[in-house]
This record gives C-alpha cells, structure tokens and sequence, in this order.
C-alpha cells in the first residue's frame, strides 16, 4: 500500500489520528491517548484496478494492456482498505466498571484499488 | 475529493480543511460508541484507586493466561471469527466491590454491571477476587444473593465454604451468578462474605487498598440473530 503524501492523487492511505484529550474523552478511555481512523482517498484508473491485489507478473502487464486498451468503454475502480487491525481500547463503561476490548477492523493499514 | 473538486463517489463537494476534520472527528466518535454499543460516552466515572487497578489488571492477565492455557482457542488476543468470517468482539470487565450493609463479621458486597455488556453478550466465565491479609484455620463462608423479583429480600443463590490456607488472594468461580443477571435492568451481584469469630474484618480497611476485592467477567458479543427466509 501507499501512503499519501502533501499531492497525491492516486489510491493512498491517508493518516488521521483522533487525540482522545482534544476531544474530551481522556477521562473515561484509559488506553490509548488516541485512535488512529486513517482512511483511504485517491483515484483508481483502471490499469490500476486490482493493484496490488495482482502480483507484479507478466499476467499482470498483459491485464493492465487489456485494460488500458478498453479504457474508454471502463469504469475506475474503488480505493478501499486492504488490511485493517483491531483498536484495543481500555474504558470505564457508565457503572464505572474497567472494561478491556479489542474492536475489530477499526485500524486501515494499507489501502489498494478494487 | 482532490481540493476543490467533487467527490468522484458521491457528488459532494470536498469540504474545506477545517470542516473536514470536525467531520472526521465526528465519524471516529459515532464509529467507537456504536462498536461499543454505546448510546452515548459514560459521564464522569469515578477512577478506581490507581494501585487496585493495576493489581486487579496484572490478575486479568494471569487469569486470560490460565484460561488460554486450559481452554485453548476459549479466549483469543484480538476478535474471534464467528460464522462467514464475522468478527465476534470479546470484552473483559472489571467490577470492583461497593460495600453494602455489614456486621463485624460479615459484610454485603455489590458488583454492577452495565446493561448494555451483560444485555449483548454472553459471559464465558466470571472470577470474584478476594484477599485475605491474616486468615484464621477455619474456613469462610461466600453466599452468592439473588435479587427476589418480589420484594426488597434477596434469597441465597448459592452457598461455598472458602478454606484459606495462608495470606493473599483466593478466587471464586462466579459465572453463573453472573450470568443470571441477564435481563435484569440493573444488574448487580450481591456477595456476602462471613468470616469466623476470630478473623479480622472481612474488608481492606479503606475504598484504595490495592487489595479491594472485585470481580473479572469475560465475555463475548452475541452472534446476531439471522433470519433464514424459506
């Protein structure tokens, strides 16, 4: 995956991480300081489609020029998250109680065209 | 959407910096509460005593440890695949004990729990800690309370003779108390502790002894209720 740089237009993984005392909620999660929602932006073209879904192999060139030559008649694919990871959080829930869970597919680590 | 263009997805023009990350800000609170099953953040909770917590969390990891070892794939670090690779989210609770009524040799415990974790999940395996600083030779007895749907009395769940053989900490295996909380609107276990003649008193001296006794509930988010349609 990519990471999205100060002018990039392809499909990237844009960083954001939320400051959990910015938003006023360090008083009841414990851990972590922060969550970080990044979020995938960018476009596809269709010889991007499926990158990097495809190994870079010779089938991968032969798709790309297949696709490159019915461009026009194509549409682009989407950039959505190819790995995601659990945010672990540790909170006190309304009864004050401490309790530790791992929220699923909360983290996008890298990003990838459709 | 790239500065000043329109989102290719959606059609709405790409918001300016500022409104942008409010949006965001937004979103990251509306995702976690709703992945919490919370309606809205907990006000003001009252932060248990920093040494207490730090025990009790050093005893959830050992307890998580134990169970690993002796039910291997009962508990897992991260989410669980449920069925068609659905995610099942786990929780581990943490209920320190409020003292209720006492006598110098006995004394109510209550643990709470919160509707929304004990309403929408199922609770594989419940733990009361306790710590003894100079117990006696005779045992002490745990009566487990049920609340009586009737009235204010509660009636005895279940009875255990705890024997403690030195100082330190024993445990209880308190799941299906815990358990049977499910679908009361407050949920809360009731412990009384009695102790023979010659112990101490049953309790640490004060609310912010690392040594406050409380209760580690692990569970597991319900699968969701599919309907087949025939």
């Amino acid at each position: 995956g990519v990471d999205c740089g100060a002018d990039s237009r392809m499909c990237c993984r844009q960083e954001f991480f939320v400051d959990f005392k910015e938003i006023g909620w360090e008083d009841w999660i414990i851990q972590p300081e922060g969550y970080h929602m990044n979020y995938c932006s960018g476009l596809c073209p269709l010889h991007m489609a499926g990158i990097p879904g495809l190994a870079a192999s010779f089938h991968t060139a032969v798709l790309n020029r297949i696709k490159a030559a019915s461009a026009a008649a194509a549409v682009d694919s989407c950039c959505v998250p190819t790995q995601r990871r659990p945010l672990s959080l540790l909170y006190y829930d309304r009864d004050s109680n401490i309790v530790k869970t791992d929220i699923p597919d909360m983290i996008v680590d890298s990003c990838g065209c459709t | 959407a790239a500065k000043g263009s329109w989102c290719p997805g959606c059609g709405v023009a790409a918001l300016a910096p500022g409104a942008q990350r409010d949006a965001l800000l937004a979103l990251a609170k509306q995702s976690i509460l709703a992945k919490l099953r919370l309606p809205a953040r907990p006000d003001s909770p009252q932060p248990q005593n920093r040494g207490a917590l730090l025990t009790a969390l050093r005893r959830m990891r050992e307890q998580r440890s134990e169970t690993a070892a002796t039910f291997p794939g009962m508990l897992r670090d991260g989410p669980v695949p449920g069925r068609a690779g659905m995610e099942l989210q786990e929780y581990e609770i943490l209920s320190f004990a409020e003292s209720g009524s006492s006598t110098p040799r006995s004394v109510h415990l209550h643990f709470r729990f919160s509707q929304e974790v004990i309403g929408s999940t199922e609770i594989l395996q419940a733990t009361l800690y306790l710590f003894w600083a100079a117990p006696g030779a005779q045992p002490v007895t745990v009566r487990l309370l049920q609340p009586h749907p009737a009235g204010p009395n509660a009636t005895v769940a279940s009875e255990t003779r705890l024997e403690v053989q030195r100082p330190g900490w024993s445990t209880l295996d308190v799941g299906a108390a815990v358990r049977s909380l499910f679908g009361h609107e407050t949920p809360r276990l009731t412990v009384e502790l009695e102790v023979p003649q010659d112990w101490g008193s049953p309790l640490p001296s004060n609310h912010s002894d690392s040594h406050w006794p409380f209760v580690v509930a692990q569970a597991r988010a319900r699968k969701p209720h599919r309907l087949h349609r025939r």
